[in-house]
């Protein structure tokens, strides 16, 4: 289960490291 | 007060590009209601945006989830499609931070079919690398393996290794 977690959270973990520049601009 | 909610919106996006969350939640909050009030439906889909990926690192998933959705709403009533594919993808991955994954799983879909449409192999990718991962924390392997197939075709198509 553990193992699976971490599987899922890659693609997670790499959107929200873009996702701290990423800004809606006016 | 156009120019304030302008210089709201920037101030907001400056408190988060240095970590300030809470205080960029604030400005966000005050941008989109001068938004509401000018009835400015693309000043109001940015601040829902800000909104939700600010949420995000405070932990708060169930609110950008809200937030998200109407970013989601007003991408569609702007016929913004690029738009719309950003907030599917931003629901499918917050759902994934929920552990939602049947929900997550939906999302990713949606994504990956504006991306098709679109024609943008990297978003497509993308797509497929996370109902990959959706699918294997579901036990849907064979799911899992047919998106795992197609992100590594797209991965060897667009050059990227890693």
């Amino acid at each position: 289960v553990q193992r699976m977690h971490l599987i899922q959270m890659d693609s997670v973990q790499r959107w929200m490291e873009d996702l701290k520049f990423m800004t809606d601009c006016e | 007060r156009a120019a304030a909610g302008r210089a709201l919106g920037n101030l907001g996006n400056s408190h988060y590009l240095l970590g300030h969350f809470t205080q960029a939640i604030l400005f966000h909050k005050q941008r989109l209601a001068i938004a509401k009030e000018f009835g400015d439906t693309a000043a109001q889909r940015r601040a829902y945006s800000n909104l939700g990926n600010a949420h995000i690192f405070l932990g708060r998933f169930d609110l950008s989830a809200e937030f998200y959705k109407k970013t989601l709403q007003l991408s569609r009533q702007l016929k913004d499609p690029l738009v719309e594919a950003q907030s599917c993808y931003s629901l499918g991955n917050t759902y994934s931070l929920l552990q939602e994954y049947e929900k997550a799983i939906e999302y990713h879909l949606k994504h990956l079919t504006i991306a098709q449409e679109l024609g943008d192999r990297v978003g497509e990718g993308r797509a497929c690398w996370s109902l990959e991962n959706a699918y294997i924390s579901l036990g849907n392997h064979e799911r899992a393996l047919h998106f795992a197939e197609k992100h590594l075709e797209i991965s060897q198509e667009i050059g990227d290794p890693n």
